[in-house]
């Protein structure tokens, strides 16, 4: 039941590809990131959740760098599967790592609440049981490593 | 660039709550999550997308035990930020574990090609670099798990 942040990260210069109305059946994954990794594109995190009309958003992170090569590949992918693809520049991702994260709803909500109070946007989240990532815009990057480290007392570095 | 899968593993009686058309501006995760939080409703993974239509989906699990629990504090959240909220039961989720994986998209597909090829649908996805985590049906559960050992030779235990 302890939990222990021991620590936050600030990834910079990230894009993120979205891909909405996606087809919610066995097989689709494995074929867009199959594509995906056919072309050498890199990709970072990878968030998927189901809307309320049967289908599927599928949101990824790349390197900024990489993201021209992404749209060629995922337009591509977008218009075989029918679905939609949009794409966003300048996104960061800033992160709190811990130990038994997941014992404590306590550790999300006062990771929300210090970007909250910095009026940072949240506009990804994505979990494990020693991580939570929350993706926004890179301008506010800065800001955002320094309020979740002065929130869970991580100390200047 | 080496990437080592280590395991895989399975988590059963998971429900999903799913907030859809969320207010996509600073305080709302805080808020909903806070909120969770002060009624003991421990959260598992929380996973969070944005619509095109400017609004935010929220996906997060809790162990089937506490569904009850967060329907009741989950349904009041949704009237006060006026957004939906959806509930699923009997849910699964699947793992692979594994040391810098964000260095190869490769473990996603292959990962996701073995999930369909059981023809088991994947229902929501968050990675972290060392893990990429599936919500499947439960009665999927024991079938995924399988079907991933044997991709990445995980060997019986
Ligand atoms: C949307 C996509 O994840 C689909 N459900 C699949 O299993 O591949
Ligand atoms: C939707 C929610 O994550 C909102 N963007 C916030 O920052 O709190």
């Amino acid at each position: 039941e302890r939990i222990v942040v021991s620590g936050a990260a600030l990834k910079s210069k990230l894009a993120r590809v979205t891909l909405r109305n996606v087809p919610n059946h066995p097989g689709i994954a494995a074929r867009i990131f199959h594509t995906i990794a056919r072309h050498d594109v890199v990709v970072d995190d990878i968030i998927q959740t189901l809307g309320d009309g049967g289908k599927a958003t599928i949101a990824f992170t790349v390197d900024l760098g990489e993201l021209s090569d992404a749209k060629k590949v995922v337009d591509e992918i977008a218009a075989g599967i029918k679905c939609q693809a949009a794409y966003e520049e300048k996104l960061a991702k800033v992160s709190v790592v811990g130990i038994g994260m997941q014992m404590h709803t306590g550790v999300a909500e006062k990771m929300f609440k210090a970007l909250a109070d910095a009026k940072v946007n949240i506009q990804n989240i994505t979990t494990s049981e020693i991580r939570i990532s929350c993706l926004i815009a890179q301008a506010d990057g800065h800001t955002a490593l320094r309020c979740v480290h002065d929130a869970f007392g991580l100390g200047k570095k």
